[in-house]
């Protein structure tokens, strides 16, 4: 059985698993030191002080740095070490959701392992999938990756307060992605002072 | 056969050809948008000035655009796509050399996919490795990726012309790299002002 088409069998398997417990999820893929433990902190701040029950599995290829982030930010954080991968799959991902209680879980981000290729193949079952990018990578970043843009459902530029002392166009990022995506808008943000959060968390449904 | 000691078996390979050309090779990897053309280049034309002949294998999942950075650099450059690989292997060193006249060449950098994972585990077959990092990822990236600054020669922090903006202690990183790699410092420097360049080029051997 070749492995994407398992993945995939998985993945839906675990897009039911969490549907059944009414659980609202969301895949955090993104390049490496964009700020995806940093942005799902923040919103899981946001949605706990609306009173909803946020829980996160954290992907890494080794370590607990994120997943001891998440925890200390109140958040029912899973560590979810992938090894060797560069990348999580809905197998692993599977094993993550059994060391938790799902019926105290409203809302559960998986931050994915940091890589804009891989990701891209590996579906892990959640309602919507997102890309973090910042604007210290570079203007190119969605040129040279169109496949993880394609397959995923929102496209984040976080750091964007640092935007003034890094050569770079944003204009340009937000036409590639807009080329690819003609129905779809790049989100700006910055975890950093919390510019454009409340739009995201209102694109991501909540 | 499997994979990894196939790849073992190119990449002694290029290393003979490499060699018996004269050519002094570096495999720069590192994360994404770490700066890693952009140091390419600026270690280009240091070189070029002192009368070396320097080519560049530009190593990316699609596109063109590293590759004609460094053409325009005035780079001996050639485009090597690898679809959908988040890594360059031997193999694909192995075709993209053959696109080269390397008795024309002193100096050959090969710029990897952008990825702190995978690119650890395919040596290309180059004298030396690099790993490059920025100071807008994060002050975890070492500890979190030990495998490539242990399969790696010299490793480089990118970018500490903007550490004032960004939350970050370099001591950290510093310490990271310096407990699993006693022997050897982490190069601080600035693509954009030049800071630590002329030390990385003696460091490289030049
Ligand atoms: N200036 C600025 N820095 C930010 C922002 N968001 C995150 N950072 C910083 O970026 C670095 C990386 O943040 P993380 O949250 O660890 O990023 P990540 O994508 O989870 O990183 P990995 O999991 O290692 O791939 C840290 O130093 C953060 O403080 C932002 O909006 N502005
Ligand atoms: N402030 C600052 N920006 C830098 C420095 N070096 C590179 N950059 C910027 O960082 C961004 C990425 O640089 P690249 O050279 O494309 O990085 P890369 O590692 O080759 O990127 P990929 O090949 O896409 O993984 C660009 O916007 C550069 O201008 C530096 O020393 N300081
Ligand atoms: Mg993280
Ligand atoms: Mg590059
Ligand atoms: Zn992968
Ligand atoms: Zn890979």
């Amino acid at each position: 059985l070749d492995v994407l088409s398992e993945n995939k069998r998985l993945a839906h398997r675990n897009h039911h698993h969490l549907q059944d417990h009414g659980v609202r999820s969301v895949d955090v893929m993104g390049s490496i030191g964009a700020g995806k433990t940093a942005l799902i902190i923040r919103l899981a701040e946001k949605l706990i002080a609306k009173g909803l029950r946020v829980a996160a599995i954290a992907g890494d290829v080794t370590g607990e740095d994120d997943f001891k982030r998440m925890r200390n930010a109140g958040i029912l954080a899973v560590n979810c070490n992938t090894g060797k991968e560069c990348h999580l799959d809905a197998h692993m991902v599977e094993h993550a959701l059994e060391g938790m209680d799902l019926d105290a879980v409203d809302v559960l981000f998986i931050e994915n392992v940091g890589n804009l290729v891989c990701p891209a193949d590996f579906p892990l079952g959640t309602d919507l999938r997102m890309v973090v990018i910042s604007v210290t990578e570079g203007d190119d970043m969605v040129r040279k990756h169109p496949d993880i843009f394609l397959h995923s459902d929102l496209a984040v530029l976080n750091k964007v307060d640092v935007a003034p002392y890094v050569d770079m166009d944003i204009s340009l990022v937000e036409n590639d992605y807009m080329s690819i995506r003609r129905d779809r808008i790049l989100h700006r943000i910055s975890v950093k002072n919390g510019d454009g959060l409340e739009e995201l968390l209102g694109a991501l449904g909540f």
